[in-house]
């Protein structure tokens, strides 16, 4: 699965999404990559999620709204909320990561398996490119 | 920071002792080049919709990621493709599952949002208003690789399940 979050310079963030799922589907298993507020979401009050990972637990945890509401209603940073929203995901079994970016410029990442392969870069940053 | 970009490329191999210097050199590559395709957008003022659109068909075209072409197999051996776009601004979104034939699904999210009352298109439904959108179409061939085969080819002879972490390419 592959995706990307970003902010312009007008303050506005946007995600995607894209996978061919997994190795060996059957029947038309679709896991959370193209489900609006599980693997993708983006609300220019909250902020901009994109998620990879075991789809079927990502979808019951609602995982991108999820992260989204907190920080939005319970102002939690997103680093907070990506971290918290993950561990009740790992709690329940599943296992992947998030990308996430804010309205305000804010980057973080969250992930629970052994590498995700990720990178950023910003307006007067250092690009970083890392898998572990 | 003005603007900012984070990508993900799901690539298939986590583990460190399974990784080989070529591979982790042509998963940077791509996620280096995924990068450049964003930032090119959002430097030049452009919007954050635009930018995470051509991020990811940059991964998209890339083999190396499990998306468009280089996508997993299905087990009856074919390849069906997801993917969905959303803009913060209005929190409008469009999304696709299981299409064939469209190059760039992403771009097929983004119709599917900018184009159609609808959010979420399946199938041969969506991969019918792709055509009829004019959105680049390609064989379905296109999106398969000789290693994504062998992995198939290799689970199957394992009889495991998906979950089963080792096998999950995904």
């Amino acid at each position: 699965t592959v995706g990307a979050v970003a902010r312009d310079q007008a303050g506005h963030v946007a995600a995607a999404t894209s996978t061919g799922g997994i190795t060996g589907k059957r029947w038309g298993r679709i896991g959370d990559a193209p489900i609006i507020g599980a693997g993708t979401y983006a609300d220019d009050r909250a902020c901009a999620v994109s998620a990879t990972g075991s789809g079927e637990f990502f979808i019951r945890e609602g995982v991108a709204h999820e992260i989204c509401a907190r920080v939005r209603f319970a102002g939690e940073t997103l680093k907070q909320a990506g971290d918290t929203v993950m561990a009740e995901t790992k709690a329940l079994g599943g296992s992947g990561g998030v990308i996430l970016t804010g309205p305000r410029g804010e980057i973080a990442w969250s992930f629970n398996t052994p590498g995700m392969y990720r990178g950023h870069v910003s307006a007067g940053g250092k690009r970083v490119v890392a898998i572990y | 920071s003005d603007w900012t970009l984070v990508i993900h490329g799901g690539a298939g191999v986590i583990e460190r002792e399974r990784m080989t210097p070529e591979r982790e050199a042509a998963a940077r590559a791509g996620l280096n080049a995924a990068l450049d395709a964003g930032q090119k957008v959002l430097s030049g003022g452009g919007t954050a919709l635009d930018a995470v659109e051509a991020a990811v068909k940059v991964l998209e075209d890339d083999p190396n990621f499990n998306a468009g072409r280089g996508a997993v197999y299905t087990y009856d051996g074919t390849n069906e493709l997801d993917a969905a776009i959303m803009d913060g601004r209005t929190r409008a979104a469009g999304a696709v599952a299981g299409v064939t034939r469209t190059r760039h699904p992403v771009s097929l999210a983004r119709k599917v949002m900018e184009d159609s009352p609808h959010v979420f298109l399946g199938g041969k439904g969506a991969d019918q208003f792709s055509a009829e959108r004019g959105l680049e179409q390609v064989d379905p061939a296109w999106f398969g690789t000789p290693e994504r085969k062998r992995q198939l080819d290799e689970l199957k002879a394992k009889d495991v399940s998906w979950f089963d972490v080792d096998m999950k390419y995904g």
